[in-house]
């Protein structure tokens, strides 16, 4: 008599719950955009058996954006899921792995995300801010500003900007712009910045010194100003994957 | 007959009648939210 074939795997069997934790490591490993993403749930899961000891697996996950930025240290296990109301974004993934021998690896991944819809926010809370588009003239006015007001305090590294990660525009009761923008350090100290900004470059991958940094511009009834930026300190960056393979440019210039 | 009452019981779930002791299997996918659906 032949052998059964094994049962299909369920989403919430913790062999599916070890691969999309394989899988979720691999694809917050392999991105250098934006923040660091969670699992939420297991939306589908495949086993193609190759032969003893060997499967493919082909696993679809839902996840969450959280608040640690990409090239942020910090663990994914202690990073903070970002809350329906701060207008959630999700990631759909699709992922291949292999399972040799009890060993699981990701062979191809494949992911979309997007935000919530705004509709969504509006119903639940009708005063909370909506992300705003990375190229709208306000949030690229707001890091610029807020840029130049970190670099013309500090006496340390002069920060450029890598990337904005994301912005949320409020126009009542207060017209207020805010962002959060991933930096890096240059080779220049904010004061020889002053003199030739242009001299100043990015540091190479094995001396990188990245950072995060939010800014709040009140544009109305009173305009004001704050900046909060950190550097993660220097990391050692991932074979195969350039920390700086983004555009460096300053906001207004294509920063998309 | 035994093949008669495995009929008749498959027959009785598939109408929502179960026999004592039955525990319906949660649907395999997709699995638990952990945070929130969008």
């Amino acid at each position: 008599v032949p052998a059964a074939p094994p049962a299909p795997l369920g989403c919430d069997d913790p062999e599916s719950e070890a691969a999309a934790e394989v899988a979720v490591s691999y694809i917050n490993g392999h991105s250098r955009h934006g923040y660091k993403f969670a699992l939420n749930r297991i939306e589908n899961i495949r086993v193609l058996p190759q032969g003893p000891n060997n499967d493919i697996i082909f696993l679809e996950v839902d996840l969450l954006e959280t608040t640690c930025p990409i090239l942020s240290p910090t663990l994914l296990a202690n990073c903070t899921v970002r809350s329906f109301t701060d207008h959630a974004v999700e990631g759909d993934c699709d992922v291949k792995l292999q399972k040799l021998n009890g060993q699981l690896s990701v062979l191809a991944s494949k992911c979309h995300s997007h935000a919530d819809s705004s509709e969504d926010i509006i119903q639940i809370c009708p005063d909370c801010p909506l992300l705003a588009r990375l190229n709208d003239t306000e949030v690229l006015a707001a890091v610029t500003a807020a840029l130049n007001d970190h670099n013309s305090k500090t006496t340390d590294a002069y920060l450029k900007l890598l990337e904005i990660g994301r912005a949320r525009i409020q126009y009542n009761p207060a017209h207020v712009v805010s962002a959060e923008f991933a930096v890096a350090a240059t080779n220049c100290s904010a004061a020889e910045a002053k003199a030739n900004v242009e001299s100043c470059q990015l540091l190479p991958d094995d001396q990188s010194n990245f950072g995060f940094c939010t800014a709040t511009k009140v544009i109305r009834p009173t305009e004001d100003l704050s900046v909060d930026c950190q550097l993660y300190g220097h990391q050692v960056p991932t074979p195969g994957v350039p920390f700086l393979s983004r555009v460096s440019q300053p906001p207004g210039q294509d920063a998309t | 007959s035994v093949a008669k009452r495995a009929v008749a019981e498959v027959a009785q779930r598939d109408k929502g009648i179960h026999p004592v002791g039955f525990v319906p299997l949660p649907p395999p996918c997709p699995g638990k939210i952990r945070h929130f659906k969008i």
